[in-house]
C-alpha cells in the first residue's frame, strides 16, 4: 500500500494475508468458510497451486506478532474464464478459497459484504484498499509487516482506459482493461496498492456497511503519477461466487 | 401238593342216585353236599323218587339235611302207601347249603323197580330284609330301610339321616361339610327340635379369598348351658365358631348371637352335644361380601379415577397427571398407572406421584446463546429467548423468538414461521472504524 497508513486493530477485520510458496498476497473473508482473492495469486504456470501451499492468516495487523496458526485451503476455485499464461490478461482475476473449518467471527475477523443487487461504482467514491504488500517509506520501497490501508477514489472508466492507452505507447506488453475491471487512485499518484496487496479488498461503504467492490488485481508500478490501480469488478461475479459457494 | 381252590358255588345243578335210572345197589351210603353262593337259598325239586318204601323209611332212605337239621326223610314212590314221598313241593334250605344222604340196606325185594331218585336244585336269592329278626337280640338288619339285592341286601336311611359306619344304623344327618357358595343356610341336626342322640358336626364355610363371611343367627337359638353370674357357660353342649387368627368362640345359651361379621373368608363351626341335657339347636344364614380397601387418597397435580364411595375387592383405579406433569413410581417415569384392591384389603400398588415435566436443555445456538426469561430448570412453561453473539452475528430474520417448554416436552416457538433460530454473520461492520481527524 503506497501512501497509506497503518490499519488500527479491528478496523479491517476481513483482511487476510496469504502466504503461498513464499510469496505474499491478500484476500478477504466473505463467509465463514470462504476467502475471496485474485486468481493470479493461486495460479502458477497456468495451474492452480496445491492446497497445502496456501497458508491463510486472519485477524492480524502485524506480521511480526503472528501468533495464530495458519488456516489451510480445503479447495481452490478459480474463475473458469481466467486465462493468463503470460501475466498480461487479468480478465476474470477472481478466485475463491474454501477453508477446512468454519470461522467463528469476532472483532478481529469478520466478513465483508458482497455487492448488493444494483450496487454501483460511482466515480469519485472513496474506497478503502488494504494489504500487507509493498509500501514506501522515505522514498524506499519496503515490504510492510503491518497492515496498511489507503483511501482512493473510483476512477472514471474512460479516464482509466486513457491512462492505459498512454502506457501502451511506451510499453510492449500492456494488459487490457475490460469491463470486468475498474480503476481507483489519484492522478497525481502517491496513493495506490502494490505488490503483495494482490487479492486484497477494495471496499466501498454504503449506509455504514462495507462491501467488497473490488479485488486488487494489477497496475503499472505503484503510485505513479498518471497511473491507477486496477481492480476486479466484483459485482460482475456475484452469480459465479454464489454458485461456487453453493455447489461446494 | 397244594390245595386246589374251592370251586365256585353253582347256581343250579342236579343230583341222582347211583346208576339212575337203573335200580340202585344194596348197601349204599352216598352223600351229596350242595352249596350255592352266599345270600342264596337252595330250592331242591325231585323229578323222580322211587326208593323201597318202609315205615319211617327204616330200610332205604334219602335224607335231606341243613347242617345237622333234618329237613326230610324220603322213601317210597308217588303211589306207595308206606314211605314218605316229597311230592312236587320243593324243599327250601334255610341257607346256601344242603346235604343229601342216601342209605340202602342189604335187601331190595323189588329191586328191579326201585331206581332211586333224581332231583334238580337251584339257587334262590334270599330276601334278607323279610327274614325274621335274629334270635340273638341284635335287632333288625337295618334300622330304617332294607333293600334286598341279588345275593345280598343294603341298608338305607330316611332324608335327614345318614348311615353309620356299621352300614345298618341311621343317625340324624349333620348337614355339615364345606360350603363355598356366596350365601347359604345352615342348621343343627333336627332343628328346631333336639336330636335324639349326641351329635358332633362340623360346618366349614370357605369362600374365595377377597370375600368375607357374615353369619346371621336366627332368633330361635337354644344350646344347653350352665348359667352363672358371668353369663352362660358351655359345659357339655356348644357351638364353637373359629375364625382364623382369632380365639375360638363357644356359643351356648338361649340368646341368639345375632350378626357376626367374621372379616374372614373362612369360618368353621363345630356343634357338639352329648346325651346329657337338651339343646333345640340353631340355624343361621350366611352371606359374603367383597373385602374393602381403604380410600386410595389423592395425587398432587393429578387425579385418581373412578371416585367411589367405597372400594372393594377387584376394583381398579387409575391415576393420571395434569398437563405438564408426568407419572413417577419409585423414581422412574411410567406411562400409565392402575392398581387393584386385593383380596387382603390392600391396594396392589401405592399411588404414584406427579412430577413436573421438563424439556431438557434447549438446543444450543451456534454463535449465539439462550437466555431464560421465566421458569425453572427447563420445566413445563419455562420460556427462553435466543440471541446471537452480536455484533458479529445476528438472528436470521431479525426476529426475537421465544421458546416455551410445552406439555409434549418440546421447546416450541411462539412464531409460526420460525422453528429454529439461526445466527448469521454480520458483514462489513467492523467494531472499530478508521478515524482520522487531521485534514
Amino acid at each position: 500500500i503506497i501512501g497509506g497508513s497503518d490499519a488500527p486493530d479491528d478496523t479491517i477485520p476481513w483482511q487476510v494475508m496469504l502466504s503461498i510458496d513464499g510469496g505474499r498476497g491478500g484476500g478477504m473473508v466473505i463467509g465463514d468458510r470462504w476467502i475471496m482473492t485474485a486468481a493470479h495469486n493461486v495460479m502458477h504456470d497456468g495451474n492452480v497451486v496445491p492446497n497445502e501451499t496456501v497458508r491463510i492468516y486472519m485477524g492480524l495487523t502485524n506480521v511480526n506478532t503472528l501468533m495464530n496458526s495458519p488456516v489451510y485451503a480445503a479447495s481452490i476455485h478459480t474463475h473458469p474464464l481466467y486465462n493468463n499464461p503470460n501475466l498480461v490478461d487479468f480478465n476474470h482475476d477472481i478466485a475463491l478459497i474454501k477453508i477446512q473449518d468454519p470461522i467463528t467471527f469476532n472483532s478481529s475477523v469478520m466478513p465483508i459484504c458482497l455487492p448488493a443487487e444494483g450496487a454501483t461504482y460511482v466515480t469519485g467514491t472513496m474506497g478503502l484498499v488494504s494489504g500487507f504488500g509493498v509500501t514506501e517509506t522515505d522514498k524506499r520501497r519496503i515490504l510492510t509487516n503491518k497492515m496498511k490501508y489507503v483511501q482512493v477514489p473510483v476512477v472514471e472508466q474512460q479516464a482509466c482506459s486513457d491512462s492505459i492507452t498512454l502506457l501502451k505507447k511506451k510499453k510492449v506488453l500492456v494488459p487490457i482493461l475490460t469491463n470486468n475491471m475498474f480503476c481507483a487512485g489519484v492522478p497525481e499518484g502517491g496513493k495506490d496498492s502494490c505488490q503483495g496487496d494482490s487479492g486484497g479488498p477494495y471496499a466501498l461503504r454504503d449506509d455504514g456497511r462495507f462491501w467488497a467492490a473490488g479485488i486488487v488485481s494489477w497496475g503499472f508500478d505503484c503510485g505513479q503519477r498518471g497511473t491507477y490501480g486496477v481492480y476486479t469488478r466484483v459485482i460482475n461475479y456475484i452469480d459465479w461466487i454464489n454458485k461456487t459457494m453453493q455447489e461446494n | 401238593c397244594w390245595r386246589l381252590p374251592d370251586p365256585e358255588p353253582l347256581m343250579h345243578g342236579a343230583v341222582q342216585s347211583p346208576q339212575y335210572p337203573e335200580p340202585y345197589s344194596p348197601n349204599l351210603q352216598e352223600q351229596w353236599d350242595l352249596s350255592v353262593p352266599e345270600g342264596y337259598q337252595i330250592r331242591l325239586t325231585f323229578t323222580h323218587l322211587d326208593i323201597e318204601a318202609s315205615a319211617g323209611c327204616y330200610y332205604d332212605v334219602l335224607t335231606v339235611l341243613y347242617d345237622a337239621k333234618i329237613l326230610g326223610k324220603f322213601c317210597g314212590h308217588e303211589n306207595s302207601a308206606d314211605g314218605h314221598h316229597p311230592g312236587n313241593e320243593p324243599i327250601l334250605s334255610p341257607g346256601n347249603r344242603l346235604t343229601l344222604t342216601f342209605q340202602t340196606d342189604g335187601n331190595n325185594p323189588e329191586r328191579h323197580q326201585n331206581v332211586g331218585f333224581s332231583a334238580q336244585y337251584q339257587a334262590i336269592d334270599m330276601d334278607e330284609c323279610s327274614a325274621p329278626e335274629p334270635e340273638d337280640g341284635s335287632g333288625p338288619l337295618c334300622s330304617q330301610i332294607c333293600l334286598n339285592t341279588l345275593g345280598s341286601y343294603l341298608c338305607s336311611c330316611h332324608h335327614g339321616y345318614e348311615l353309620r359306619p356299621d352300614q345298618r344304623s341311621c343317625v340324624l344327618s349333620c348337614g355339615g361339610g364345606i360350603f363355598d357358595e356366596p350365601e347359604g343356610h345352615l342348621f343343627s341336626p333336627g332343628y328346631p327340635n333336639p336330636p335324639p342322640h349326641a351329635v358332633s358336626c362340623q360346618y366349614i364355610i370357605s369362600v374365595e379369598s377377597g370375600f368375607t363371611v357374615t353369619l346371621n343367627f336366627t332368633d330361635n337359638f337354644h344350646i344347653d348351658s350352665a348359667d352363672t353370674e358371668q353369663g352362660p357357660i358351655c359345659l357339655h353342649h356348644w357351638l364353637q365358631v373359629t375364625i382364623p387368627d382369632n380365639e375360638p368362640m363357644k356359643l351356648c345359651g338361649g340368646k341368639s348371637p345375632g350378626l357376626i361379621v367374621t372379616n374372614s373368608n373362612t369360618v368353621r363351626l363345630d356343634y357338639h352335644i352329648d346325651d346329657e341335657g337338651l339343646s333345640n339347636g340353631w340355624s343361621l344364614d350366611y352371606s359374603t361380601y367383597r373385602v374393602k380397601c381403604p380410600f386410595p387418597g389423592n395425587v398432587a397435580k393429578g387425579r385418581v379415577t373412578p371416585i367411589l364411595t367405597e372400594y372393594l375387592y377387584r376394583d381398579y383405579i387409575s391415576a393420571r397427571c395434569d398437563q405438564g406433569y408426568k407419572l413417577m413410581m419409585d423414581g422412574q417415569e411410567v406411562e400409565g398407572f392402575s392398581t387393584m384392591c386385593q383380596s387382603n384389603g390392600q391396594w396392589h400398588l401405592p399411588l404414584p406421584e406427579c412430577h413436573i415435566i421438563d424439556c431438557g436443555e434447549p438446543e444450543p445456538l451456534l454463535n449465539g446463546g439462550v437466555t431464560f426469561m421465566s421458569g425453572f430448570q427447563n420445566q413445563y412453561r419455562s420460556v427462553v429467548q435466543y440471541h446471537c453473539n452480536e455484533p458479529f452475528y445476528s438472528l436470521l430474520g431479525g426476529i426475537n423468538v421465544v421458546f416455551t417448554c410445552e406439555s409434549d416436552r418440546k421447546w416450541r416457538s411462539n412464531n409460526d414461521i420460525i422453528f429454529r433460530p439461526t445466527c448469521i454473520p454480520v458483514c462489513g461492520k467492523p467494531t472499530q472504524l478508521i478515524s482520522t481527524y487531521q485534514r
